[in-house]
């Protein structure tokens, strides 16, 4: 288990975001 | 249509990685919290339209802040590439 902050919630979002867009623009 | 479970595969890969961070860096919490706001700076220059065709940072803005930030821990730089859109 993760003990996460709102900031580190925020980072797991954009980071997770990123790799959608990569592999959108891959695929 | 997003297969729902490379959703899941992404969020996971990102909790690993910014908890990977921190962990790396709790001596140096200032080194973590550079990269959250690089990361947030990026994101609000993302969702912003206005600052179209103007963008804010690009993709190799970003990599090349991180890059400076995460000097000398090439495995942190490698992996972060890894979730650029155009690494």
């Amino acid at each position: 288990s993760y003990d996460f902050t709102p900031m580190d919630s925020s980072a797991v979002y954009v980071l997770s975001s990123m790799a959608r867009q990569r592999r959108a623009s891959l695929s | 249509p997003t297969p729902p479970e490379s959703d899941s595969l992404e969020f996971h890969n990102a909790i690993s990685y910014v908890n990977k961070i921190k962990t790396r860096f709790l001596e140096r919490p200032e080194i973590y919290r550079s990269f959250l706001e690089i990361l947030h700076t990026y994101q609000k220059d993302q969702l912003n339209p206005k600052s179209r065709p103007f963008r804010g940072m690009s993709e190799e803005e970003v990599f090349t802040e991180v890059a400076n930030l995460f000097r000398g821990q090439e495995d942190l730089l490698s992996e972060f590439g890894q979730f650029l859109p155009e690494a």
